[in-house]
């Protein structure tokens, strides 16, 4: 496994949040969950309506996301296992090695 | 075989600089290669020098990388090279840029944490620097700059993946590269920094909302570059000050490039819009350095206009 495996479970999933309550709450779970902001690069930068990606481990992702529907935040999961999207591009880098 | 290097796959650092060694021997009179200095773990900080030989000549930087999982960025350096090089003989455009240009090109800037990026933390941003202060490594290198050092945009937390740094230029391959266009900055026309992902082209401010001084000249440049990166595949680019296109930072290779007098500075943030956003699969390399080519070769030409 690339990376050996460490990516396994996680995802990426991308946040709008709809005003300055959910704005504030998810930077609050942002730096709980200890989250790998993709975008914007600075939770500072995150205000309503800011559209928001967050790679999030397996374990995150499931807190993450009971917390979104439960409050009915808008997201949508856009990378739903990073693992097997590295393994699917290191496949086409594996044959040039082999060369 | 280097021959047969193939630009619509990522490459490892290795690879990148085997390449870069390969590309200088075999086209001399159009390539050279030098180093501006070391990283923090020692690695050499190349740049490839194109264009024809001449003195006096006026010149474009362009760097690649500064943001280590951002694996589209040397991605396109490389495409820019090698179709710079092909299209000296077959394009007046770029026969007329690389005679009247030297184009200076970085692939990799941020060369320890691209080598991180491939071999542990495959979303890795930062430089690999430590302090033993802190646990954590690294400092973004797009806020180490000296220009509205460590405000609005950029955190003080090491851990923070925005991380000013100690003070600005702590990181020795932000020190390097400033120090070589400081001393290049009469001849360096455009500075070109690539990024990703946004679809985006950036020029200054970041820190403020004021509008640039040249602002006309700069926004014409940037108008008709998105627009031909939008000829070649309908891509849409947003473009404008990175303040208020993206979002405010502070200490920024571009502002600090503006800011030492370089008329034209841009940062582009490549595809996509997040749909892969890092792990834009190689599948996109090709259209996306080939529409990116348009865009750099619209704002060399925007450079040889009265403006």
């Amino acid at each position: 496994h690339s990376y050996s495996n460490r990516y396994a479970g996680d995802k990426v999933i991308r946040i709008v949040p709809k005003n300055d309550v959910e704005a504030q709450e998810l930077k609050n779970l942002y730096r709980q969950l200890q989250v790998d902001l993709w975008h914007p690069s600075s939770i500072s930068s995150i205000w309503t309506d800011t559209l928001t990606d967050v790679h999030v481990s397996r374990n995150s992702s499931q807190v993450l996301l009971t917390y979104l529907r439960n409050a009915n935040v808008q997201h949508e999961i856009l990378v739903d296992n990073i693992q097997k999207v590295l393994e699917k591009q290191s496949v086409s880098r594996a044959p040039r090695n082999r060369r | 075989s280097l021959s047969r290097y193939n630009y619509e796959v990522y490459h490892s650092l290795d690879e990148i600089e085997s390449w870069m060694h390969y590309m200088n021997h075999t086209h001399p009179h159009l390539i050279s290669m030098f180093s501006v200095g070391k990283s923090y773990e020692g690695k050499p900080l190349h740049v490839l020098k194109l264009g024809k030989n001449g003195t006096k000549k006026k010149a474009i930087w362009i760097d690649c990388g500064i943001h280590a999982r951002e694996w589209i960025g040397p991605a396109f350096c490389q495409w820019f090279v090698k179709e710079a090089v092909s299209a000296y003989n077959r394009d007046p455009s770029m026969k007329k840029i690389l005679s009247i240009f030297y184009i200076y090109v970085m692939p990799v800037f941020n060369v320890d944490g691209y080598h991180y990026s491939w071999t542990t933390d495959r979303f890795w941003r930062k430089t690999r620097s430590k302090n033993r202060r802190y646990n954590c490594h690294g400092v973004d290198a797009n806020r180490n700059w000296k220009v509205k050092f460590s405000e609005e945009g950029a955190s003080l937390n090491p851990c923070d993946d925005t991380y000013c740094g100690p003070y600005a230029e702590s990181e020795p391959e932000v020190k390097a590269v400033a120090q070589f266009i400081y001393k290049q900055r009469k001849h360096i026309k455009a500075y070109l920094s690539f990024h990703a992902y946004a679809q985006m082209l950036l020029y200054p401010y970041s820190y403020q909302y004021d509008a640039i001084p040249n602002y006309h000249c700069v926004e014409s440049a940037a108008y008709d570059a998105v627009n031909a990166i939008r000829s070649a595949y309908g891509v849409r680019y947003q473009h404008g000050p990175a303040s208020s296109t993206l979002y405010m930072s502070s200490g920024s290779s571009m502002d600090w490039a503006y800011n030492i007098g370089i008329p034209y500075a841009f940062a582009f943030e490549l595809r996509d819009t997040g749909y892969y956003g890092f792990l834009l699969p190689e599948s996109l390399i090709k259209p996306t350095c080939t529409e990116t080519m348009l865009a750099v070769t619209k704002i060399a030409m925007h450079l040889l206009k009265k403006c």
